[in-house]
């Protein structure tokens, strides 16, 4: 039996709109810990990581380890049927093929039950090691998305390069270049509104800016956002969920031949 | 030109 009661619905339909366009299918996995998925795309070029930790859902109850396989499009067109405002429950009984969204409107006058077949996903869980990262910067996530958005005008990828003067996006196409720099800047009347650089070492990445673009559908889910980068790493661009958890997106860089 | 990475090359599956 599975049970998670979500008051702030609205969190559940951006995790939707920030994971779909870049995974199809996928398996939840609901354990004592929380809600979680890993799935990569169908080019094995990113990974998404999404935690909902237990104590962040207003009732959670799960018997026993499950995972649930969902077309996420489809998920995506059950929870657009949430009101904003609304409560979301998920349900299973054990051994189900299908799970129930139950949507209750704020005031309780109007509950909804939508039930989604379930499928079955051959997924490959992978081990993500801790690492150090070379440079981690954190900046306004609506920034972030501007400048993924503004440079793929230009350009199909972006160099990253962090050094001590900051962080540079730069990009090149048949159009001309274009460089963008980011100093850090903790002198903000918000804390969300600062870039906040931290660097062991200066790093340079070459990525695929249709994946960071994509990445980008979570601003929703947060002010900020963190980028940590490694030469021999993939870059974690991270959005975290307010006394939630996090989506994490993981992108392999280009490699020069 | 620069040559796509993959994840799995990154990462091994559990």
């Amino acid at each position: 039996m599975l049970e998670l009661r979500l008051v702030q619905g609205s969190l559940l339909k951006k995790v939707l709109e920030a994971i779909k366009e870049l995974v199809t299918d996928a398996n939840f996995d609901c354990s004592a810990t929380g809600f979680s998925l890993q799935a990569m795309d169908s080019s094995h070029v990113a990974l998404v990581a999404l935690l909902l930790r237990s104590e962040g859902f207003e009732h959670y109850r799960c018997d026993r380890n499950l995972s649930m396989g969902m077309n996420l499009g489809n998920v995506s067109k059950m929870l657009r049927c949430a009101g904003s405002d609304d409560i979301i429950t998920i349900k299973a009984d054990d051994g189900s093929d299908t799970v129930t969204f139950m949507f209750e409107s704020p005031n309780q006058d109007k509950i909804a039950d939508f039930e989604m077949k379930l499928m079955d996903i051959d997924s490959e869980h992978l081990g993500i090691p801790d690492a150090e990262y070379q440079a981690i910067v954190r900046m306004p996530s609506g920034e972030f998305a501007r400048i993924c958005k503004d440079l793929s005008s230009i350009g199909d990828t972006v160099i990253i390069s962090v050094t001590k003067e900051g962080v540079k996006f730069s990009t090149a196409g048949d159009i001309g270049t274009a460089n963008i720099v980011c100093r850090q800047n903790k002198t903000v009347d918000k804390p969300e509104e600062a870039t906040v650089i931290e660097m062991q070492e200066p790093v340079s990445l070459t990525f695929a800016l249709r994946y960071l673009n994509s990445f980008t559908k979570a601003t929703p889910l947060s002010e900020t956002v963190s980028i940590s980068l490694s030469s021999d790493l993939p870059v974690v661009v991270e959005y975290k969920i307010a006394d939630m958890g996090y989506v994490r997106y993981y992108l392999a860089p280009k490699i020069e031949e | 030109d620069a040559k796509q990475g993959n994840i799995l090359s990154f990462f091994k599956k559990t």
